[in-house]
């Protein structure tokens, strides 16, 4: 089973 | 001060109608060199990067940088009363609380109309997307890649893109059945438009929820191609080159863990 990434785990705030 | 131009107001309009599904509050952000605009979905499972550069107005000034919060369905309901070719004017007060926009139209020069939408104090991060070589590119026209996701989507509630050296391949899977749509990488002599390119140094296959996939797809009344550039296990990068500008989506993948 593939599991949906979040955004966040790529890019972080500024 | 801050006010803007723009030949015809459909650009805008396309703009705001290829982020209305996902996107609720926007900030768009004026500065001396254009407006742009970032925004994320609730879910943060996709990112939304707009610049039209100054180029893209046929006058433009901003004294002061200013960050522009509005209602995307406020502001289309504002936008849906022009008609394509009005000349939009869009202007704010530094330190004001409304947009204005002006519509002129082109065919009629006494009929002017004047809408004034109140600001939202919007408070949203921008994120810092580091800087990215994708290790596959595919650039298709962007009608061809909005019926392929549309075709695709009726299938399964996740398709996949698999890009190798010498074509491109969508999948879906789903209850029904499966299906796929393979293209080649072709030149079409004089016809750049209408051709595929593919340029992959490494093959790459990345699987996206076709909810989302078919969001990046809303922009393609905005330009004839679109590129998708990916790399493994990271977001896909979908662009729109816009005349003095860019449209652009980052989409997370699914990932097997």
């Amino acid at each position: 089973t593939k599991k949906q990434k979040s955004m966040m785990d790529f890019f972080k705030p500024k | 001060m801050f006010e803007a131009k723009l030949n015809e107001a459909s650009v805008f309009k396309k703009i705001v109608e290829s982020v209305k599904d996902g996107f609720k509050n926007c900030n768009f952000d004026c500065s001396e060199e254009g407006i742009s605009m970032e925004s994320m979905d609730d879910a943060h499972i996709a990112l939304v990067s707009m610049k039209l550069g100054v180029e893209a107005f046929s006058s433009y000034r901003c004294d002061r940088s200013i960050s522009l919060g509005l209602n995307i369905e406020s502001l289309l309901k504002v936008l849906r009363t022009a008609n394509n070719n009005d000349v939009l004017t869009m202007r704010a007060e530094d330190d004001g609380d409304l947009l204005t926009l002006v519509f002129e139209d082109s065919s009629n020069p006494d009929r002017i109309s004047e809408y004034n939408l109140k600001l939202l104090n919007i408070d949203q991060e921008h994120m810092s997307i580091p800087e990215q070589e994708y290790t596959a590119t595919v650039t298709l026209p962007s009608s061809e890649y909005q019926r392929i996701i549309r075709d695709l989507t009726q299938l399964g509630d996740s398709i996949t893109i698999d890009a190798a050296k010498d074509g491109v391949r969508f999948t879906a899977e789903g209850d029904i059945g499966s299906g796929s749509v393979s293209l080649k990488a072709n030149t079409n002599v004089g016809e750049d438009e209408k051709s595929i390119d593919i340029a992959v140094e490494e093959p790459v296959a990345l699987g996206f929820n076709s909810k989302y996939l078919t969001q990046t797809c809303k922009a393609a009344p905005l330009a004839p191609r679109v590129s998708l550039n990916m790399c493994k296990r990271i977001p896909i990068f979908i662009s729109y080159k816009l005349q003095a500008g860019h449209f652009s989506f980052f989409l997370a993948p699914q990932i097997s863990e």
